[in-house]
């Protein structure tokens, strides 16, 4: 219904707002809807602008600001509407070592109220997990899976198959 | 309602029956290009009753059946089956622990069960609805489309947002 | 020819005048997100006559100009130089040392430079026919582009490949 | 003009087979039109088959398989229609330490030929390189560029700004 929509959005815009602004100090994102009146035919708009930035259309941010801004937006959703488990495949991709940092953090945070699997080739994000889970293809074409209980000892081994 | 297991057979490149538990926090998957991560992915979204060929990676229902390699013969079925605590029932459904199967052969459909007995797609969409889950869950995020909702258009957005509302 | 150096002042990011040299081989560019890598791979393609505003990530003409920071106002004029050293005369043009310039001011349209000297937009499209660059050539491939011919439809992929030719 | 393209194409289409071989023994790439005939209406299919693994359609490809698929075809376009120059930003962001390792190989042999510019957040791409600019925001949305010759003793400290 409309008025369900409206209320949910409202409060995953607001969340989205402090979320950004907590993981950026300085920065605000913005999101809103073009047409509240008319469900079927409002679109959403968006704005962020980074710390010390002027705000310029969502097109011209860049790749690792863009993961930032998005990631953002999943952890206001997580707070306002949690999913028992979350799947992130290479979410990590666009990032610099430090958004790598700040990511990792709020994932810890947020993964003590929900499960996640995260697909990644990043160092810093594999030493978040509680367990690993190694996918090789030892025969070509058949993938074979092998665990691993991430412990410091083990750490250095466990990253060489990668 | 926590994550237990999930088992994969036949399902893409898990030709052989493949078993991941989970705990909670966090658990990484790693390997190489090629070896079948976004294919574990996949497996979630499939079994959670995803229909869409373009989210699945995949041209038709059976290019998610193995298709064989160099050694190996296609097989005939993929199955894969997640399993769930459900102790706090936030699955409408009287069971401590619940498993969703989905089966798919090449000539045919695709068969849903819960708990071994076989039910209609629109019931596993109907146990799932409130949970987050199910097909255009934003609970799942494919590779590449981390900035999916930044570059659609205003409209494309609003459609993203009610899938997860 | 070769690439010599590009300069930009007041494109995008770069609110100072700042200058790249090129030798042989290969250059990295590297840096922390949002610091201006790809506004740099921007800069090239706009001063080669790029008009497309989603290959420059930019809404309308004037959002190249730098558009201010919590400090500084926007500035009024964006201008990108790129020199080429064409002792080989691949481009076809009576000068052992070649400049390309673009200018744009926030109300007007952008201006054309070749050796200081002013030209049509067609000149500079026209000089650079046949040396692979110049709008849509495969030599500049932008952030998340590199898979773009595999996930696109085969007539999209035609058009990609024409530009080439 | 139809027989020059379809000429260009054969020869490029050709090449490309050829790189991806020698990228990935056992691998097999092709390329071919839909309508040879009539270019206006022509499209260009693309299969990839990795070593080991059966022909699938390209959209099974994962990430980094379709990365290295198409940086096989850009040089087959370097070895049959060579530019001045290239730009490539971020082209290594989906591969793993393998795939960097073979990119890598591949990027400074055809560099002997063709400048390069690399966008890169990657050590091991950033290793190849004969000079370094390292771009930062000392000042918050104004881009500064400093750049370093990378040598030896200066590596480490140069990969300590990104
Ligand atoms: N039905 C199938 N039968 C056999 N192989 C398949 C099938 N479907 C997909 N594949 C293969 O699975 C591979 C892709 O696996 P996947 O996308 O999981 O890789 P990945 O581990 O995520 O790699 P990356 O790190 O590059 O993202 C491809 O080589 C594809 O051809
Ligand atoms: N006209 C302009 N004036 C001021 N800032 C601009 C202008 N155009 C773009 N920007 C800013 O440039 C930044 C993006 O820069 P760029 O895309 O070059 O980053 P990058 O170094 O490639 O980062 P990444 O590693 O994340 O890809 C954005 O913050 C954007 O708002
Ligand atoms: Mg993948
Ligand atoms: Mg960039």
């Amino acid at each position: 219904t409309q008025a369900q929509f409206n209320e949910t959005f409202e409060r995953v815009a607001a969340e989205f707002a402090k979320s950004y602004a907590q993981l950026f100090p300085g920065g605000v994102a913005e999101m809103w809807q073009t047409n509240p009146e008319n469900l079927a035919e409002t679109g959403i708009e968006i704005a962020v602008q980074p710390p010390g930035k002027k705000r310029m259309p969502p097109m011209t941010l860049s790749g690792g600001e863009r993961a930032m801004a998005c990631a953002s937006l999943i952890f206001a959703l997580v707070r306002t509407k949690p999913s028992p488990f979350y799947l992130l495949d290479e979410i990590d991709a666009a990032l610099d070592d430090s958004n790598v940092e700040i990511l990792s953090n709020t994932l810890r945070e947020l993964s003590t109220q929900s499960q996640m699997l995260v697909v990644t080739h990043n160092k810093k994000t594999m030493e978040l997990a509680e367990r690993m889970y190694g996918v090789t293809m030892a025969e070509p074409g058949v993938s074979s899976v092998i665990s691993a209980e991430l412990t410091k000892a083990d750490e250095q081994r466990e990253l060489s198959f990668v | 309602m926590k994550l237990k297991k999930i088992k994969a057979f036949g399902f893409k490149t898990f030709a052989e029956p493949t078993t991941l538990e989970f705990g909670e926090g966090i658990t990484a998957v790693v390997g190489p290009n090629g070896s079948g991560k976004s294919n574990l992915v996949d497996a979630f979204r499939w079994v959670l009753g995803e229909t869409s060929s373009r989210s699945l990676r995949s041209g038709k229902l059976e290019d998610v059946i193995f298709a064989g390699n160099e050694k190996r013969k296609p097989l005939g079925l993929a199955e894969v089956s997640v399993t769930f605590d459900n102790a706090d029932r936030r699955l409408p459904i009287d069971f401590t622990e619940v498993e969703i199967t989905r089966r798919a052969y090449r000539a045919g459909e695709s068969e849903y069960f819960i708990n071994r007995s076989q039910v209609r797609l629109r019931d596993i969409i109907e146990l799932l609805m409130g949970t987050g889950l199910g097909p255009g869950s934003y609970s799942i995020v494919s590779q590449g489309q981390i900035d999916a909702f930044l570059t659609s258009k205003p409209t494309e957005r609003r459609s993203l947002f009610e899938e997860t509302s």
